[in-house]
């Protein structure tokens, strides 16, 4: 057996069923999801208690496809459910690719029990076994008559949580352990928190961070902030900050969330869930004024806007990020490539949810969040250092104020 | 079936061994920042042999560490989609440490 690096730090937990099968009816799968929690709980101190309508520990749907987590499920065969580790957000939740023919004791589609008992396995904190006997071995074996849990499985989970007889008394405890990253272990996400807004004020210089949007377009350094953008090229920084939709025509007056300059020079901006194409300072002949919906470049229907767009010098490709998931766009830029989303812990140490990123002068990466900046290291895959540095420094600060004069490094 | 021509069997073999390296990369046996950058990138060829035999031995396959029969019939099974091999990154109880 493997353990994960979470665990619940309580022994009663909750569960809330989201939805089910059409395969089934609701009431064979509440039991179902049922016998299969007490498969772990009968060999544990764990209690697993259904809720209807308030929150819950571990959270169960079905869905197909792409589903807002970063692992789209692949249709029917191949991988048939996932969960997450123990942790916070998504910690503990267990999903079920509703392309497969869900069924009960029969071989004519797959065994619910035996797959959500499985699941479970990992909402606890046991990871994948190679022993093949083990309810955790993990391809499908078939569903089993009278289950009992395997031995591997049952030392995994004791060294867990310990043996029935180890039950804590029923005081209430911090709820989990959350471990010290957010690397893709399945084990919960980094919070995410609403950008704030920035009504422009006088007082609101890019000096205090929260970059709504920042690229390089033909040697100049563009950076955005509610309504209007400021540039600063070789030679210091331009007189005044200019309104966007003064230089670019029909874009949204009250800002935007992100842009990049394209590999045959065109210019993208992203606003909620739709995107323009300029040239130059001039849309695109015929691009529609109201923009396209960003679901044309293949990113799912609930993406509701793209936080940050970059292009990476490492692979010259163009990666679009929202929250904690990313895509890349394929090489003509117009669709993201097969096998997107990703989780944005693959960049190791940049922080989620991003303001905004893009390629400097100097070749190399950046990420920006709040009052920081991250430089990327690209061979290690990780940013240069761990902690941010104060984004005056990239942007050509001095006391909290753009320095006209300021020639960037 | 025996292929109609080599052309057919490289493209045969090139598509195999696509589908390897996503299969390899979906269930932790590529670490994800090498998925990222590639196979030109960080993963070598013999990180990629390494990664196959590595999934053979987890399923108890012969260590052949290429894309043989028994491993393209491990990949057409259905399983979890949660990964095999945990990265070192996620799990600190498994890092080497030094003394």
């Amino acid at each position: 057996y493997v353990t994960a690096n979470s665990k619940w730090e309580k022994n009663d937990l909750t569960y809330r069923i989201e939805n089910t099968t059409p395969d089934l009816s609701p009431g064979r799968v509440r039991r179902i999801l049922s016998d299969a929690f007490k498969v772990w709980s009968v060999v544990t101190p764990l209690t697993f208690t259904e809720v209807m309508h308030s929150d819950a520990d571990i959270l169960i749907q079905f869905s197909e496809g792409y589903h807002d987590d970063g692992y789209p499920f692949d249709g029917k065969g191949s991988v048939l459910a996932h969960a997450f580790f123990p942790g916070n957000s998504k910690g503990g939740d267990t999903h079920f690719d509703d392309a497969e023919t869900w069924t009960f004791n029969s071989t004519d589609g797959v065994d619910l029990f035996m797959v959500a008992a499985h699941e479970f396995g990992h909402a606890l904190g046991l990871a994948h076994s190679s022993n093949t006997e083990a309810l955790m071995y993990p391809w499908y074996q078939g569903y089993t008559d009278n289950f009992r849990l395997p031995y591997d499985d049952v030392q995994g989970i004791q060294t867990l949580y310990g043996s029935p007889s180890n039950r804590l008394p029923n005081t209430p405890r911090p709820p989990i352990v959350v471990p010290d990253n957010r690397d893709r272990d399945r084990g919960g996400e980094a919070p995410i928190t609403p950008r704030p807004t920035h009504p422009p004020t006088k007082d609101d210089t890019p000096c205090t961070g929260n970059i709504d949007a920042i690229t390089v377009i033909r040697k100049e350094i563009f950076f955005f902030k509610g309504s209007k953008f400021w540039r600063r090229g070789p030679n210091g920084l331009a007189a005044k900050p200019t309104e966007i939709s003064k230089f670019w025509y029909n874009l949204p007056s009250d800002g935007i969330d992100a842009l990049y300059e394209r590999s045959d020079g065109k210019i993208t901006f992203f606003k909620g869930d739709r995107f323009w194409v300029f040239s130059s300072n001039h849309m695109v002949t015929n691009f529609p004024v109201e923009g396209r919906r960003i679901t044309e470049l293949g990113v799912g229907k609930n993406v509701k806007k793209i936080d940050a767009v970059f292009t990476w010098p490492y692979n010259k490709r163009t990666y679009l990020v929202t929250g904690d998931m990313y895509w890349k766009l394929n090489a003509k830029e117009d669709f993201i490539e097969y096998d997107y989303p990703r989780d944005m812990s693959i960049w190791k140490n940049v922080p989620v949810p991003l303001d905004s990123a893009f390629k400097y002068w100097d070749g190399k990466t950046y990420f920006l969040k709040g009052d920081q900046y991250w430089e990327f290291y690209d061979n290690k895959m990780r940013t240069r250092k761990k902690d941010g540095r104060p984004i005056g420094r990239l942007l050509g600060c001095h006391n909290g104020e753009l320095k006209s004069d300021m020639t960037l490094r | 079936a025996p292929a109609a021509s080599y052309q057919d069997a490289t493209d045969w073999y090139r598509q195999r061994e696509q589908q390897m390296v996503t299969y390899l990369g979906e269930f932790g046996y590529i670490h994800d920042a090498s998925r990222e950058a590639g196979p030109a990138g960080l993963t070598s060829k013999e990180a990629y042999t390494a990664a196959i035999k590595r999934l053979q031995r987890f399923a108890h396959l012969p260590e052949t560490g290429v894309v043989d029969r028994r491993t393209l019939e491990l990949m057409e099974r259905p399983r979890c989609g949660n990964k095999d091999e945990l990265d070192e990154t996620q799990d600190s109880s498994r890092r080497r440490h030094k003394r």
